[in-house]
Protein backbone atom coordinates (compact mmCIF):
# COMPACT_ATOMS: atom_id res chain seq x y z
CA UNK A 1 0.00 0.00 0.00
CA UNK A 2 1.46 2.99 -1.06
CA UNK A 3 2.03 5.93 1.85
CA UNK A 4 0.65 9.25 1.62
CA UNK A 5 2.40 11.84 3.07
CA UNK A 6 -0.12 14.11 4.34
CA UNK A 7 1.01 17.83 4.31
CA UNK A 8 0.95 19.54 7.51
CA UNK A 9 -2.23 21.48 7.75
CA UNK A 10 -1.46 22.73 11.10
CA UNK A 11 0.55 26.17 10.13
CA UNK A 12 -2.28 26.73 8.01
CA UNK A 13 -4.97 29.56 9.64
CA UNK A 14 -7.49 29.62 7.78
CA UNK A 15 -6.64 32.89 5.95
CA UNK A 16 -6.27 33.80 2.31
CA UNK A 17 -3.46 36.05 0.79
CA UNK A 18 -3.46 38.04 -2.16
CA UNK A 19 -1.88 40.59 -4.36
CA UNK A 20 -3.90 43.86 -4.61
CA UNK A 21 -3.66 43.71 -8.22
CA UNK A 22 -5.30 39.91 -8.34
CA UNK A 23 -8.58 41.37 -7.21
CA UNK A 24 -10.25 41.44 -10.43
CA UNK A 25 -8.60 38.17 -11.37
CA UNK A 26 -10.12 36.43 -8.02
CA UNK A 27 -13.41 38.43 -8.68
CA UNK A 28 -13.40 36.84 -12.22
CA UNK A 29 -12.65 33.49 -11.18
CA UNK A 30 -14.51 33.47 -8.35
CA UNK A 31 -17.75 34.91 -9.40
CA UNK A 32 -17.70 36.29 -12.69
CA UNK A 33 -16.87 33.02 -14.71
CA UNK A 34 -17.95 30.56 -11.90
CA UNK A 35 -20.68 27.83 -12.95
CA UNK A 36 -22.32 26.44 -10.04
CA UNK A 37 -20.90 22.90 -11.32
CA UNK A 38 -17.41 24.06 -11.02
CA UNK A 39 -17.85 23.85 -6.98
CA UNK A 40 -20.39 21.23 -6.77
CA UNK A 41 -17.76 18.27 -5.57
CA UNK A 42 -16.46 20.51 -2.83
CA UNK A 43 -18.10 21.76 0.16
CA UNK A 44 -21.42 24.05 -0.54
CA UNK A 45 -20.84 27.48 -0.91
CA UNK A 46 -17.22 27.46 -1.53
CA UNK A 47 -17.17 30.92 -3.57
CA UNK A 48 -18.39 32.42 0.31
CA UNK A 49 -15.81 31.08 2.00
CA UNK A 50 -13.21 31.63 -0.15
CA UNK A 51 -13.92 35.33 -0.23
CA UNK A 52 -14.40 35.37 3.44
CA UNK A 53 -10.77 33.61 4.09
CA UNK A 54 -9.04 36.84 1.52
CA UNK A 55 -11.46 39.50 4.19
CA UNK A 56 -10.15 38.10 6.63
CA UNK A 57 -6.41 38.46 5.59
CA UNK A 58 -7.18 42.39 4.78
CA UNK A 59 -8.07 42.08 8.07
CA UNK A 60 -5.00 40.35 9.70
CA UNK A 61 -2.97 42.83 8.21
CA UNK A 62 -5.11 45.64 8.54
CA UNK A 63 -5.40 46.95 5.54
CA UNK A 64 -9.11 48.73 5.53
CA UNK A 65 -8.77 49.84 1.90
CA UNK A 66 -8.30 46.32 0.55
CA UNK A 67 -10.84 45.23 2.79
CA UNK A 68 -13.25 48.02 1.02
CA UNK A 69 -12.23 47.15 -1.84
CA UNK A 70 -12.74 43.19 -2.11
CA UNK A 71 -16.01 43.73 -0.32
CA UNK A 72 -17.46 46.78 -3.30
CA UNK A 73 -15.95 44.63 -5.77
CA UNK A 74 -17.62 41.70 -4.46
CA UNK A 75 -21.28 42.94 -4.63
CA UNK A 76 -21.01 44.99 -7.69
CA UNK A 77 -20.07 41.36 -9.31
CA UNK A 78 -22.64 39.81 -8.08
CA UNK A 79 -25.39 42.42 -8.72
CA UNK A 80 -24.25 42.30 -11.88
CA UNK A 81 -24.18 38.47 -12.85
CA UNK A 82 -27.74 38.21 -11.77
CA UNK A 83 -28.72 40.83 -14.04
CA UNK A 84 -26.91 38.61 -16.64
CA UNK A 85 -28.71 35.71 -15.71
CA UNK A 86 -32.19 37.26 -14.91
CA UNK A 87 -34.12 34.63 -15.63
CA UNK A 88 -31.75 31.30 -14.70
CA UNK A 89 -32.45 29.66 -10.89
CA UNK A 90 -29.83 27.72 -10.92
CA UNK A 91 -27.28 30.87 -11.23
CA UNK A 92 -29.76 32.57 -8.70
CA UNK A 93 -30.16 30.19 -6.62
CA UNK A 94 -26.46 29.51 -6.46
CA UNK A 95 -25.58 33.13 -5.06
CA UNK A 96 -28.63 32.95 -3.01
CA UNK A 97 -26.33 30.68 -1.34
CA UNK A 98 -23.39 32.16 -1.25
CA UNK A 99 -24.03 35.58 -0.71
CA UNK A 100 -26.63 34.22 2.44
CA UNK A 101 -23.09 31.93 3.35
CA UNK A 102 -20.68 35.53 3.15
CA UNK A 103 -23.20 37.19 5.67
CA UNK A 104 -23.28 34.27 7.84
CA UNK A 105 -19.17 34.29 8.28
CA UNK A 106 -19.19 38.04 8.60
CA UNK A 107 -21.33 37.66 11.44
CA UNK A 108 -19.62 34.15 12.82
CA UNK A 109 -15.99 35.20 12.90
CA UNK A 110 -16.96 39.54 13.76
CA UNK A 111 -15.99 38.39 17.38
CA UNK A 112 -19.34 39.97 18.78
CA UNK A 113 -20.76 37.69 21.05
CA UNK A 114 -24.21 37.39 20.19
CA UNK A 115 -22.72 35.48 16.99
CA UNK A 116 -20.37 33.45 18.90
CA UNK A 117 -21.81 30.79 21.42
CA UNK A 118 -21.92 28.22 18.64
CA UNK A 119 -18.22 28.65 17.95
CA UNK A 120 -15.61 26.10 18.59
CA UNK A 121 -12.18 27.48 20.40
CA UNK A 122 -10.08 27.72 16.88
CA UNK A 123 -13.35 29.28 15.13
CA UNK A 124 -13.46 32.18 18.07
CA UNK A 125 -9.23 32.38 17.45
CA UNK A 126 -9.88 33.36 13.07
CA UNK A 127 -12.33 36.10 14.37
CA UNK A 128 -11.28 39.56 12.74
CA UNK A 129 -8.84 41.26 14.22
CA UNK A 130 -9.01 44.76 13.24
CA UNK A 131 -12.69 45.65 11.20
CA UNK A 132 -16.34 46.06 11.93
CA UNK A 133 -18.38 45.16 9.33
CA UNK A 134 -21.30 44.90 10.65
CA UNK A 135 -22.30 47.90 7.54
CA UNK A 136 -21.12 45.46 5.13
CA UNK A 137 -23.27 42.98 6.51
CA UNK A 138 -26.56 45.58 6.07
CA UNK A 139 -25.05 45.67 2.58
CA UNK A 140 -25.07 41.81 2.17
CA UNK A 141 -28.19 41.48 3.99
CA UNK A 142 -30.33 43.63 1.59
CA UNK A 143 -28.32 42.55 -1.47
CA UNK A 144 -29.85 38.57 -0.35
CA UNK A 145 -33.35 39.87 -0.39
CA UNK A 146 -32.89 41.61 -3.59
CA UNK A 147 -31.81 37.68 -4.94
CA UNK A 148 -34.60 36.08 -3.32
CA UNK A 149 -36.91 37.97 -4.79
CA UNK A 150 -35.46 37.43 -8.05
CA UNK A 151 -35.36 33.70 -7.56
CA UNK A 152 -38.90 34.09 -6.66
CA UNK A 153 -40.15 35.89 -9.75
CA UNK A 154 -38.18 33.31 -12.13
CA UNK A 155 -39.53 30.38 -10.12
CA UNK A 156 -42.96 31.89 -10.45
CA UNK A 157 -42.42 32.21 -14.17
CA UNK A 158 -41.72 28.72 -14.56
CA UNK A 159 -44.38 27.46 -12.72
CA UNK A 160 -46.85 30.17 -14.48
CA UNK A 161 -47.82 28.31 -17.34
CA UNK A 162 -48.40 24.68 -15.29
CA UNK A 163 -50.80 25.84 -12.48
CA UNK A 164 -53.72 25.64 -13.76
CA UNK A 165 -53.65 22.77 -15.72
CA UNK A 166 -51.86 21.01 -13.52
CA UNK A 167 -54.34 22.06 -10.67
CA UNK A 168 -57.71 21.78 -12.49
CA UNK A 169 -57.62 20.94 -15.75
CA UNK A 170 -56.18 17.64 -16.29
CA UNK A 171 -57.18 14.65 -14.46
CA UNK A 172 -56.11 11.58 -13.27
CA UNK A 173 -59.17 10.93 -11.26
CA UNK A 174 -62.05 12.26 -13.50
CA UNK A 175 -61.38 10.08 -16.49
CA UNK A 176 -59.10 13.43 -18.44
CA UNK A 177 -56.69 11.34 -20.30
CA UNK A 178 -53.48 13.39 -19.03
CA UNK A 179 -51.82 15.38 -22.27
CA UNK A 180 -48.40 15.26 -20.76
CA UNK A 181 -45.53 17.71 -20.67
CA UNK A 182 -46.09 19.82 -23.36
CA UNK A 183 -44.93 23.29 -24.11
CA UNK A 184 -47.65 26.06 -23.82
CA UNK A 185 -47.61 28.68 -22.53
CA UNK A 186 -51.31 30.14 -21.78
CA UNK A 187 -53.19 29.27 -18.53
CA UNK A 188 -53.29 32.37 -16.77
CA UNK A 189 -56.00 33.86 -19.37
CA UNK A 190 -59.12 32.30 -17.81
CA UNK A 191 -61.27 32.18 -21.08
CA UNK A 192 -58.79 30.03 -22.76
CA UNK A 193 -60.73 26.63 -22.36
CA UNK A 194 -58.83 23.13 -22.96
CA UNK A 195 -55.92 22.71 -20.94
CA UNK A 196 -52.50 23.84 -21.52
CA UNK A 197 -51.39 20.23 -20.75
CA UNK A 198 -49.27 20.32 -17.95
CA UNK A 199 -50.25 17.44 -15.64
CA UNK A 200 -49.68 17.61 -11.82
CA UNK A 201 -46.78 15.49 -12.03
CA UNK A 202 -45.06 17.89 -14.25
CA UNK A 203 -45.69 20.53 -11.68
CA UNK A 204 -44.62 18.57 -8.69
CA UNK A 205 -41.74 17.72 -11.12
CA UNK A 206 -40.41 21.25 -11.26
CA UNK A 207 -40.91 22.08 -7.99
CA UNK A 208 -38.68 19.22 -7.13
CA UNK A 209 -36.38 20.48 -9.47
CA UNK A 210 -36.03 23.59 -7.83
CA UNK A 211 -35.77 22.22 -4.09
CA UNK A 212 -33.11 19.93 -4.82
CA UNK A 213 -31.16 22.80 -6.78
CA UNK A 214 -31.75 25.02 -3.72
CA UNK A 215 -30.62 21.91 -1.66
CA UNK A 216 -27.26 21.07 -3.99
CA UNK A 217 -25.86 24.88 -3.84
CA UNK A 218 -26.44 24.36 0.52
CA UNK A 219 -28.88 27.11 0.68
CA UNK A 220 -30.12 27.71 4.17
CA UNK A 221 -32.93 24.84 4.89
CA UNK A 222 -34.94 28.17 6.04
CA UNK A 223 -34.25 30.20 3.12
CA UNK A 224 -35.85 27.18 1.11
CA UNK A 225 -38.41 26.42 2.70
CA UNK A 226 -39.82 30.20 2.53
CA UNK A 227 -38.97 29.98 -1.92
CA UNK A 228 -41.68 26.70 -1.10
CA UNK A 229 -44.13 28.41 1.08
CA UNK A 230 -44.32 31.56 -1.23
CA UNK A 231 -44.07 29.00 -4.52
CA UNK A 232 -47.35 27.39 -2.76
CA UNK A 233 -48.91 30.43 -1.86
CA UNK A 234 -48.77 31.21 -5.53
CA UNK A 235 -50.06 27.75 -6.71
CA UNK A 236 -52.87 28.67 -4.45
CA UNK A 237 -53.75 32.13 -5.57
CA UNK A 238 -53.48 31.08 -9.33
CA UNK A 239 -55.69 28.13 -8.77
CA UNK A 240 -58.22 29.67 -6.73
CA UNK A 241 -58.57 32.92 -8.91
CA UNK A 242 -59.34 30.79 -11.88
CA UNK A 243 -61.90 28.73 -10.04
CA UNK A 244 -63.38 32.00 -9.18
CA UNK A 245 -64.11 32.73 -13.01
CA UNK A 246 -64.38 29.46 -14.78
CA UNK A 247 -68.01 27.31 -14.66
CA UNK A 248 -66.59 24.93 -16.26
CA UNK A 249 -64.49 23.71 -13.49
CA UNK A 250 -66.51 24.86 -10.54
CA UNK A 251 -67.71 21.13 -10.42
CA UNK A 252 -67.98 17.94 -8.06
CA UNK A 253 -65.64 16.01 -10.26
CA UNK A 254 -62.73 19.31 -9.81
CA UNK A 255 -63.14 19.58 -6.45
CA UNK A 256 -62.42 15.30 -6.02
CA UNK A 257 -59.44 15.93 -7.98
CA UNK A 258 -58.25 19.16 -6.51
CA UNK A 259 -58.16 17.58 -3.16
CA UNK A 260 -56.30 14.07 -4.82
CA UNK A 261 -53.91 16.50 -5.98
CA UNK A 262 -53.36 18.82 -3.01
CA UNK A 263 -52.98 15.71 -0.97
CA UNK A 264 -50.07 14.49 -3.92
CA UNK A 265 -48.36 17.91 -2.75
CA UNK A 266 -48.46 17.46 0.75
CA UNK A 267 -47.04 14.19 0.45
CA UNK A 268 -44.41 16.19 -1.55
CA UNK A 269 -43.47 18.09 1.01
CA UNK A 270 -43.78 15.29 3.35
CA UNK A 271 -40.95 13.49 1.67
CA UNK A 272 -38.72 16.69 1.24
CA UNK A 273 -38.94 17.12 4.88
CA UNK A 274 -40.35 20.27 4.47
CA UNK A 275 -42.60 22.17 7.25
CA UNK A 276 -45.40 20.84 6.39
CA UNK A 277 -47.84 22.62 8.66
CA UNK A 278 -46.22 26.10 7.35
CA UNK A 279 -46.60 26.15 3.92
CA UNK A 280 -49.88 24.11 4.12
CA UNK A 281 -51.46 27.02 5.58
CA UNK A 282 -50.88 29.13 2.69
CA UNK A 283 -52.82 26.53 -0.01
CA UNK A 284 -56.01 26.06 2.44
CA UNK A 285 -58.36 28.38 0.82
CA UNK A 286 -57.85 26.09 -2.15
CA UNK A 287 -58.68 23.19 0.57
CA UNK A 288 -61.54 24.45 1.58
CA UNK A 289 -62.87 25.60 -2.04
CA UNK A 290 -62.31 22.00 -2.98
CA UNK A 291 -64.28 20.87 0.06
CA UNK A 292 -66.97 23.26 -1.09
CA UNK A 293 -67.03 21.35 -4.36
CA UNK A 294 -67.99 18.18 -3.05
CA UNK A 295 -69.98 18.92 -0.15
CA UNK A 296 -74.34 18.52 -0.20
CA UNK A 297 -75.39 22.09 -0.91
CA UNK A 298 -79.15 21.38 0.02
CA UNK A 299 -80.47 21.93 3.15
CA UNK A 300 -80.16 24.48 6.01
CA UNK A 301 -78.06 21.69 7.78
CA UNK A 302 -75.22 22.04 4.61
CA UNK A 303 -75.09 25.69 5.36
CA UNK A 304 -74.18 25.19 8.40
CA UNK A 305 -71.70 22.92 7.68
CA UNK A 306 -69.93 25.17 4.90
CA UNK A 307 -70.50 28.34 6.85
CA UNK A 308 -67.89 26.28 9.57
CA UNK A 309 -66.10 24.49 7.09
CA UNK A 310 -65.03 27.31 4.64
CA UNK A 311 -63.46 29.96 7.45
CA UNK A 312 -61.00 31.05 5.45
CA UNK A 313 -62.74 31.75 2.17
CA UNK A 314 -64.88 34.96 2.07
CA UNK A 315 -68.41 35.24 2.13
CA UNK A 316 -67.89 36.58 -1.55
CA UNK A 317 -65.77 33.66 -2.60
CA UNK A 318 -67.82 30.92 -1.04
CA UNK A 319 -70.84 32.62 -3.10
CA UNK A 320 -69.06 33.13 -6.04
CA UNK A 321 -68.59 29.07 -6.15
CA UNK A 322 -71.46 28.39 -5.29
CA UNK A 323 -73.10 30.30 -8.13
CA UNK A 324 -70.43 29.12 -10.60
CA UNK A 325 -71.03 25.44 -9.35
CA UNK A 326 -72.10 23.24 -12.41
CA UNK A 327 -73.88 19.83 -12.29
CA UNK A 328 -72.08 17.00 -14.18
CA UNK A 329 -75.60 15.32 -15.06
CA UNK A 330 -78.99 15.35 -14.57
CA UNK A 331 -79.05 13.76 -11.47
CA UNK A 332 -77.08 16.31 -9.65
CA UNK A 333 -79.20 19.89 -9.12
CA UNK A 334 -78.04 23.22 -9.23
CA UNK A 335 -77.72 25.34 -6.15
CA UNK A 336 -80.97 27.35 -5.61
CA UNK A 337 -81.03 30.73 -5.30
CA UNK A 338 -82.45 30.12 -1.68
CA UNK A 339 -79.62 28.08 -0.36
CA UNK A 340 -77.29 31.20 -1.09
CA UNK A 341 -79.14 33.02 0.63
CA UNK A 342 -79.37 31.46 3.55
CA UNK A 343 -75.32 31.07 3.19
CA UNK A 344 -75.13 34.92 3.09
CA UNK A 345 -77.62 35.38 6.13
CA UNK A 346 -75.92 32.95 8.04
CA UNK A 347 -72.41 34.66 7.44
CA UNK A 348 -73.33 38.00 7.62
CA UNK A 349 -71.27 40.04 10.22
CA UNK A 350 -68.13 37.92 9.58
CA UNK A 351 -65.43 40.97 9.11
CA UNK A 352 -63.02 39.85 6.16
CA UNK A 353 -61.62 40.93 3.24
CA UNK A 354 -64.00 42.46 0.53
CA UNK A 355 -61.69 41.09 -2.01
CA UNK A 356 -62.96 38.43 -4.55
CA UNK A 357 -59.77 37.47 -5.75
CA UNK A 358 -56.56 36.29 -4.14
CA UNK A 359 -53.81 38.66 -4.20
CA UNK A 360 -51.06 36.51 -7.26
CA UNK A 361 -48.20 39.41 -6.26
CA UNK A 362 -48.52 38.89 -2.12
CA UNK A 363 -44.78 38.30 -0.91
CA UNK A 364 -44.05 37.15 2.46
CA UNK A 365 -41.50 39.34 4.03
CA UNK A 366 -37.84 37.13 4.12
CA UNK A 367 -35.88 35.79 6.92
CA UNK A 368 -32.23 35.03 6.98
CA UNK A 369 -32.10 33.03 10.01
CA UNK A 370 -28.36 33.15 11.37
CA UNK A 371 -26.88 29.64 10.13
CA UNK A 372 -22.98 29.52 11.99
CA UNK A 373 -21.29 26.55 9.86
CA UNK A 374 -19.20 24.32 12.30
CA UNK A 375 -16.30 24.02 9.49
CA UNK A 376 -13.11 25.05 10.19
CA UNK A 377 -11.70 27.59 7.87
CA UNK A 378 -8.18 25.81 8.12
CA UNK A 379 -9.41 22.97 6.48
CA UNK A 380 -10.68 24.42 3.26
CA UNK A 381 -8.94 22.93 0.44
CA UNK A 382 -9.01 24.41 -3.06
CA UNK A 383 -9.35 22.46 -5.68
CA UNK A 384 -6.74 23.20 -8.98
CA UNK A 385 -9.45 23.73 -11.37
CA UNK A 386 -10.50 27.21 -10.08
CA UNK A 387 -7.59 28.29 -10.58
CA UNK A 388 -6.83 30.80 -8.32
CA UNK A 389 -2.71 29.48 -7.66
CA UNK A 390 -2.42 33.04 -6.92
CA UNK A 391 -3.95 32.47 -3.35
CA UNK A 392 -1.15 31.86 -1.05
CA UNK A 393 -2.61 29.65 2.21
CA UNK A 394 -1.13 31.98 5.72
CA UNK B 1 -3.01 37.36 27.65
CA UNK B 2 -3.99 40.92 25.88
CA UNK B 3 -7.55 42.56 25.65
CA UNK B 4 -8.57 42.59 22.04
CA UNK B 5 -8.39 46.00 20.35
CA UNK B 6 -12.18 47.62 19.65
CA UNK B 7 -12.26 46.69 16.01
CA UNK B 8 -12.67 50.10 13.81
CA UNK B 9 -16.18 50.45 12.11
CA UNK B 10 -15.61 50.38 8.39
CA UNK B 11 -18.33 52.77 6.74
CA UNK B 12 -20.34 51.50 3.98
CA UNK B 13 -22.71 53.03 1.58
CA UNK B 14 -26.15 51.25 1.38
CA UNK B 15 -26.85 49.16 -1.75
CA UNK B 16 -29.56 51.83 -2.84
CA UNK B 17 -26.39 54.44 -2.34
CA UNK B 18 -24.35 52.01 -4.45
CA UNK B 19 -27.15 51.81 -7.10
CA UNK B 20 -27.21 55.48 -7.82
CA UNK B 21 -23.25 55.69 -7.99
CA UNK B 22 -24.14 53.51 -10.98
CA UNK B 23 -21.46 50.77 -10.02
CA UNK B 24 -23.46 47.95 -11.42
CA UNK B 25 -23.88 49.29 -14.65
CA UNK B 26 -22.15 46.56 -17.17
CA UNK B 27 -19.71 48.17 -18.83
CA UNK B 28 -20.04 45.54 -21.40
CA UNK B 29 -23.52 47.07 -22.36
CA UNK B 30 -23.84 49.80 -25.03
Amino acid sequence: RQATVQRKEKDFEGMLEYHKEDEALLIRMLITEMKPQMVSATVPCLPAYILFMCIRHADYINDDQKVHSLLTSTINAIKKLLKKNSEDFEMTSFWLANTSRLLHCLKQYSGEETFMTQNSPKQNEHCLKNFDLAEYRQVLSDLGIQIYQQLIRIAENMMQPMIVSAMLESGSLTGVKPLGYRNRSSSVDCDSGGPSGYTLDALIKQLSQFHTQMSEHGLDPEISQQVVRQLFYSINAVSLNNLLLRKDVCSWSTGMQLRYNITQMEEWLRGRNLHLKHIMSTIEPLIQAAQLLQVKKKTIQDAEAICSMCNILSTQQIVKILNLYTPLNEFEERVTVSFIRDIQNLLQGRTENAQLLVDTKHTFPVLFPYTPSALSLETMHIPASLNLDFLGRV
Amino acid sequence: RLLPRPRVLLKAPTLAEMEEMNLFEDEDSP
